[in-house]
């Protein structure tokens, strides 16, 4: 469903730093796949390539045979809005959204009526053990309860691949195996293709595909 | 070196949420302490409160027999920046300083010589494994290089106590073992004391005291 050609980007800060080394990878739709590799790998870079965030030095990436060179600012946002979620590192909620509006965001870009945005907002906040905080402010949520928020906003339009940064970073045991439940679920039986990056062995441990990065180099698959 | 009397801290939105419930700990000087619980459980309100950053509803916190409740704000602000380092769970780097200038700040804070801050700065760094991004901005930073830059500020001025939420979330096994043993080496050749409120259970091993949170009450000491 995805692939990389020849995918190359660095940055030059004084010294040359290439974070991302001429990576070519693939992913099956309805798989689930972990990049993993030390602090600093590359594996943050390389995601955003893949989510169209940030634009390659050289080479490709294909989405559904979609090439993302070929797309303008413009389109490239759509086929985001459209085909992919994304669960950042760091979250990047709206500070000025409750929960439950973070969640219904990506449904608003897609022209999802208000009220089954807000039903389908409720459900994924509940799957994530959320029910009870749908009215807080990200301020006034602690990370773990941040991070779920991220997790269910990602859900929201059923995208074509998730895309998620450490989505278990900030959870205790407990409700970081409800959310690795709740992904392994979400893949078996909707068939959702998954692309985490993670230091997680729980997580790695039901892939179809682990991608090793080592200093930008994708050194095993 | 600290102990909490009662400690009490609830949020109104709504519902009357109890994040610190009659709390009584003790930390002993030269110890290894670690909150663990559940996400949502109190744990980063706590550690808030412990490091004078937010201010008790009820109840007190003492370190070294000095009270929080009798001090006024820039009193306060003077205990924290002597006394305590802080690990935050997202780090609140300076945007718009160098990794090293971050690590600098601190000592800054203590009136410490340039020349002595810029050395300690630097080997602190290179203690967490960053003496090569000494001069990058937050931004250009992976997650797990800030975290380490978090780390290596919390420690510049030795301080009477460290603080650290989710030290180790954003790292790989190997980086995040780098750091459990700096941890170790520091508490057991220097004297430091931790607070860590953690989800790992590599860093609980080596604890003196585990403190388990659960809905704001601690269960298990
Ligand atoms: N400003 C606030 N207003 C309302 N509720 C809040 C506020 N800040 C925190 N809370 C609530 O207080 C509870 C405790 O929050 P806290 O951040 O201390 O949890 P935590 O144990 O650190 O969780 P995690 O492991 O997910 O980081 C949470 O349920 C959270 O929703
Ligand atoms: N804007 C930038 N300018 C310069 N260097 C950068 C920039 N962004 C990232 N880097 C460097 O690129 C490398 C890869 O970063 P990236 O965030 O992809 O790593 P990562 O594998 O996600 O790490 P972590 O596990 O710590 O999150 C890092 O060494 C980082 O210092
Ligand atoms: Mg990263
Ligand atoms: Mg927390």
């Amino acid at each position: 469903i995805m692939e990389t050609i020849n995918l190359n980007k660095a940055f030059s800060l004084g010294e040359t730093i290439y974070a991302v080394n001429n990576v070519n990878i693939q992913i099956m739709a309805g798989s689930m796949n972990v990049i993993v590799g030390p602090s600093g790998s590359g594996k943050s870079t390389l995601l955003s390539l893949l989510g169209g965030l940030d634009r390659p030095m050289s080479g490709d990436i294909l989405l559904q045979g979609q090439s993302y060179r070929e797309l303008n600012e413009d389109q490239l946002a759509l086929l985001r809005r459209h085909k992919l979620g994304y669960v950042f590192q760091f979250f990047n909620l709206i500070p000025h959204l409750t929960a439950l509006e973070n969640v219904m965001l990506p449904m608003q870009f897609t022209n999802t009526p208000n009220k089954i945005a807000k039903q389908r907002g409720l459900e994924l906040l509940e799957r994530v053990g959320l029910e009870k905080r749908s009215h807080h402010l990200p301020l006034q949520l602690s990370g773990g309860e941040q991070q779920r928020v991220a997790i269910a906003r990602a859900l929201a339009n059923r995208p074509a691949i998730i895309l998620a940064d450490e989505p278990t970073g900030n959870l205790d045991t407990k409700t970081r195996d409800g959310i690795v439940a709740l992904f392994q679920e979400l893949n078996q039986q909707e068939g959702q293709t998954f692309v985490m990056v993670t230091h997680d062995p729980s997580l790695s441990k039901f892939a179809d595909q682990v991608i090793t990065m080592r200093d930008g180099v994708v050194v095993y698959q």
